[in-house]
């Protein structure tokens, strides 16, 4: 399954719905400090499906919804969508009569969430499911995150035969 | 099971020893067992010799040195195992720009086979890019996205 | 002795309120005691707002907010109790172009009183250097020292 | 008391002697990864009287000794000098009669600590007294290590109050 489209509203510092278009090969993001880069790293693993804040740099998970700024209001949800082609085939069976699947996840304020599967409600085991059969799961080798990438070495031998784990 | 941890450690130690000197320009490195007979629950050890140093301490190693290295690792796991697409945040951060040319041109290669979102401050880094994007920020607080496509 | 322990927070205190908005270019910053009664034991902590941004949690700051943040502090002791000499260490590696420009300028303000060693791979920072050391390893494992005056 | 000049011999990555002038101003240390910048600030710190050798990225103190490359044997001490200028007259009365004080520790790797002080052997403690009574203790805000300016933020807000004590 290929990334084919990212959607961000109201995540963290992305007020406005911002749309990115992953083609194949190597993508690059750039731009000033505090700008908002690895805050699309975070919308990524938020809507892979990520449960703890902390891993997000948050408190709690009410943290990723854009909090206000000086000119704007807080937003009362924050909403990513995740959209994969299924052109490579390798998709579980269910999926194969579709030619996109779309993974998107909600929080509001108060503290429901919702998830949906190709804009249909689903629970959010469906949603893990789908990323393990397909190995895109958030495996510790592919998403690195600013600054993490020392904790290898630093590691304890223990901590570290996880990767191999992942692998095998 | 303890069958597959050992084919797979095997698989990676033996991609490990391969993609540490293309990265670091020679030298050698490998992954060790701390315990053989516990494959449960053994741990990794990583021994690493930069070109033309003794073995050391992997302590000892420089910023880049150390980074670099767990970037071996990384990408040596990736290759036996690929994931169909690969994030990462600044890894290029401390890199010389010696090393960021060698780190960038085996992204290259594998984004043959998986796709590649790097964020980076390196100018070097975005020059090897497909496509790029640059986050703004003109209204504090706000994050606005533009699209630079290169190809 | 708590009345110094007072006296040394009130003054890097205020010091670090002028000194953020100068390094961030806006916002406000300032440091708050976790425990005002109990001033041999209590806590520090730092409330940080970037210009333009709304008063959060420190840990949602980016990686570069975050260091220029401790840099902010780090600053304002220096300044409240000059040491001699400074040695800094790679530590604008996370920084911008932009930051990086407002960090070396104040730096160059305290070079009058004191002597600053920057480790430093950006060639903005090196550019501000009076003085410059560059050290080689022709021969693998052997540091070599090139010295290049600038002034 | 302004830094001068500092000597490194043996130290780490620096085989041969190494000698670093520190005019006033601004200094700065370039080169590719590994070539031994942070080198240069271990020799620094442990000149200074640093005990510990986790503190210079060591498991033992021998670690600080050039262990030798492909091409050299390892060697078997280690020396590094710190000489400071008393021209600005901030120094302890018995120093006044000097225009410079130089600090010196050597390490062999039978476990031998040598410290001299303008070339005569002292003990350990009159060169931290030294450095206490100038001003000069490695404060923790006086050198910063590569990787560690974040541990200011990460840290718990007891770990912080060190700052302001040491600025007291
Ligand atoms: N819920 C939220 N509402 C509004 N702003 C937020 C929220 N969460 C985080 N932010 C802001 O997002 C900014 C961090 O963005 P991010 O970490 O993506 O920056 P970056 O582009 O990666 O920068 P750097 O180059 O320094 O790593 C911070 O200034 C933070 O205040
Ligand atoms: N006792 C020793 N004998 C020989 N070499 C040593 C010794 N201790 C450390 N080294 C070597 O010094 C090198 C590290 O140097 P240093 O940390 O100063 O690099 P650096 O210039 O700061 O690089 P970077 O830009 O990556 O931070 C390592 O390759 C290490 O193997
Ligand atoms: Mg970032
Ligand atoms: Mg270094």
């Amino acid at each position: 399954m290929k990334i084919k489209r990212l959607e961000i509203s109201g995540f963290k510092s992305f007020v406005e719905k911002a749309s990115f278009d992953f083609p194949a090969g190597v993508t690059a993001v750039v731009g000033p400090n505090g700008c908002g880069k690895s805050n699309v790293v975070d919308a990524i693993r938020w809507v892979m499906g990520e449960q703890s804040a902390k891993n997000l740099r948050g408190r709690a998970m009410e943290d990723v919804i854009f909090g206000g700024s000086e000119s704007r209001k807080p937003l009362g949800m924050a909403e990513v969508s995740l959209v994969f082609s299924t052109s490579d085939g390798r998709v579980p069976a269910k999926y194969l009569n579709y030619s996109e699947i779309q993974v998107t996840r909600r929080l509001y304020r108060d503290g429901e969430s919702e998830y949906l599967l190709n804009k249909t409600p689903c629970r959010l085991m469906d949603i893990t499911e789908l990323f393990m059969d397909t190995g895109v799961g958030a495996r510790a080798y592919s998403i690195i995150e600013q600054g993490r990438i020392g904790m290898i070495l630093m590691a304890k031998p223990e901590e570290r035969r996880f990767l191999i784990e992942e692998a095998a | 099971t303890r069958k597959r941890f050992a084919e797979t450690f095997e698989l990676v130690n033996e991609k490990f020893k391969e993609v540490f000197p293309r990265l670091f320009c020679g030298g050698k490195a490998e992954l060790k067992l701390t315990n053989e007979d516990d494959l449960l629950e053994t741990g990794l050890d990583i021994v690493v010799q930069p070109p033309g140093k003794k073995l050391q301490n992997v302590s000892l190693l420089s910023g880049g040195e150390k980074a670099l290295t767990a970037v071996a690792l990384i990408f040596s796991i990736f290759l036996i195992k690929p994931s169909p697409f690969c994030l990462l945040d600044e890894v290029d951060a401390p890199l010389d720009d010696a090393n960021i040319g060698r780190f960038n041109e085996m992204i290259r290669e594998m984004s043959l086979f998986s796709q590649f979102i790097l964020i980076t401050h390196s100018k070097t880094t975005m020059a090897v890019a497909d496509t790029l994007y640059g986050v703004t920020m003109e209204e504090p607080g706000v994050s606005k996205l533009v699209s630079v496509k290169l190809n």
